[in-house]
């Protein structure tokens, strides 16, 4: 099963 | 006070046209050296990162920096009412409770003006740091997004995998499957025909379609498209423009 990942593991708020 | 005319009002007609359908309230963040935007869509998948340099504009000037809150739905209302070949100057002062649009035609004596209220959006502003990719791809957009349409009829996902030699895309779904490959080679006589790829360790990766089809919207800026990929991070879309780009940064999809 595929899961969509989000990008909040990837990018940090500035 | 910000005046940034462009020559042509089609250029930021297909900027916007490029990002509108995936996210709606952007901050438009001008300064002396252009104009820069992020958004992030609602399911916090896909990230547009917007650079528009001063060179891509006719003149441009922005003493003070300002932030211009916009509805990209409203916005595009106000860019269907002028036509492509007039000059498009965006006005605003240092302090803006609206933006104004000025489309002139430069062959006839016609001035339209319209005012677009802003709007106060609190987004954050995402830091994306220089990633490092495994492979980088650039093949012409119109290819990419002929690919991407025709597989996303066959699967809400598609699956990108490259190895030396060899960029594969597959669609595998209810109704059957589909594979395009495509080949690294340079065309001489028509350079932006070329498909160049560099890689350092090979890829499989797979995104959702409905994200990958919102991003070759941004077909229309660009003979190209630039493509970075890694398993360690978003993946990178990009177009460029003759002065900055449109990026698309999309999370994967990933086995659980």
């Amino acid at each position: 099963v595929l899961r969509q990942k989000t990008l909040n593991s990837f990018f940090i708020a500035a | 006070m910000l005046e940034a005319k462009f020559e042509e009002a089609s250029l930021f007609k297909r900027i916007i046209d490029g990002f509108k359908d995936c996210v709606q309230l952007v901050n438009f963040q001008c300064k002396e050296d252009g104009i820069i935007a992020q958004a992030v869509d609602d399911s916090r998948v896909l990230l547009v990162s917007l650079e528009i340099g001063i060179e891509a504009f006719q003149n441009y000037r922005c003493d003070h920096p300002v932030t211009l809150g916009i509805d990209l739905t409203s916005l595009s209302k106000i860019l269907r009412c002028g036509n492509n070949t007039d000059n498009l100057t965006l006005i605003a002062d240092d302090t803006p409770d609206s933006v104004l649009l000025l489309f002139e035609d430069t062959k006839k004596d016609r001035i339209a003006e319209y005012s677009l209220k802003l709007m106060d959006i609190d987004a954050e502003f995402l830091k994306i740091e220089d990633l490092a990719y495994d492979c980088t791809l650039k093949m012409p957009s119109p290819e990419f997004s002929k690919i991407v349409r025709d597989l996303s009829q066959l699967s809400d996902s598609i699956n990108i995998m490259i190895t030396k030699e060899t960029i594969k895309f597959v669609a595998d779904g209810d109704i059957g499957s589909g594979s395009v490959i495509l080949k690294p080679f340079v065309n001489m006589d028509k350079p932006q025909e070329s498909i160049n790829l560099n890689m350092d360790q090979p890829v499989d990766l797979t995104f959702g379609s409905k994200y990958l089809l919102d991003i070759v919207k941004g077909s229309a800026l660009s003979d190209n498209v630039g493509v970075r990929l890694s398993s360690e991070a978003p993946a990178l879309f990009q177009f460029d423009l003759k002065s900055g780009y449109l990026q698309f940064f999309l999370a994967p999809k990933f086995n659980d």
